[in-house]
């Protein structure tokens, strides 16, 4: 059987939340040290790859490993019954067709629980090589959401690029251009609000400013965001989940003719 | 004008 608990029901509502609308559906991969997920969305431009972590969770047991259906619109309306701070825990037997989630209040007076109807996908997996990215920019979540949504009111398109004078994010639309550039900054006390810049050699790529968007939707995980970029690859927006494991976006780049 | 890529022109499909 498939057992694991969270202590707060909060992380897997925003884990759900921040990839329902780019993938509708896939499969939790669950075995012994964890639970995983890859899924691209229906226009195979981006790729969700998810890792929790056997030890990030309370409690976890897997006998065996399982692939589970998931609809992420359907779990998202039963994640909705959760309170943020209710205990979660899922389990399913052995080659069920369904998912139990258990909710318990803070105090324990209150348990419910439901059952989702798994679904059988077939799903292309694909090989994501170990790779040295020519930059890597960490910043706040919050600045990243708020450049890629003020950028979508210019354009459909950005250009991403990093040199050692920082990251520059341009586009431009019929009613004119906009560049936006953030610098390696360490001032602030606090490392959630910093912006380290790792660059081992300038990098400039294009991309479609909705589905950078649409990665923003994990922001409340946490403060800050991993971009990782290299020449001719796919950007990687990357959101750590606490201990427990990441979230990350890829996101094919334009391509010229 | 750049197209749009796709995963597969980046990544291998197992």
């Amino acid at each position: 059987m498939f057992e694991a608990r969270l202590p707060q029901a909060a992380v897997l509502k925003k884990l759900v939340e921040a990839l329902k609308e780019l993938v509708t559906e896939g499969n939790f991969d669950v075995s012994p040290s964890g639970i995983s997920l890859q899924a691209m969305d229906s226009s195979h431009v981006c790729l969700v790859t998810l890792q929790l972590n056997d030890d990030g969770f309370e409690h976890f047991r897997c006998d065996r490993n399982m692939s589970m259906g998931i609809h992420f619109g359907n779990l998202s309306k039963i994640l909705k019954c959760a309170g943020n701070e209710d205990t979660i825990t899922l389990k399913a037997e052995d080659n069920a067709d369904q998912l139990t989630l258990m909710f318990e209040s803070a105090n324990q007076d209150r348990i419910s629980d439901f059952d989702l109807k798994l679904m059988s996908i077939e799903s292309e997996h694909l090989g994501i090589p170990d790779q040295d990215y020519s930059a890597e920019v960490k910043m706040p979540s919050a600045e990243y959401q708020r450049i890629v949504r003020d950028l979508t009111s210019m354009g459909d398109t950005v250009l991403v690029s990093a040199t050692k004078e920082g990251i520059k994010f341009s586009t431009s639309g019929d009613i004119g251009t906009a560049n936006i550039t953030l610098r390696h900054n360490t001032t602030p006390e606090k490392e959630d609000e910093q912006t380290h810049i790792d660059l081992k050699e300038p990098v400039a790529l294009t991309f479609a400013l909705r589905y950078l968007n649409n990665f923003a939707k994990a922001t409340p995980l946490t403060p800050q965001v991993k971009l990782s970029l290299t020449k001719d690859l796919p950007v990687v927006v990357e959101y750590k989940v606490g201990e427990l494991g990441q979230v990350r976006f890829f996101l094919a780049p334009k391509i010229d003719d | 004008k750049a197209n749009q890529g796709r995963l597969e022109n980046f990544f291998t499909v197992l």
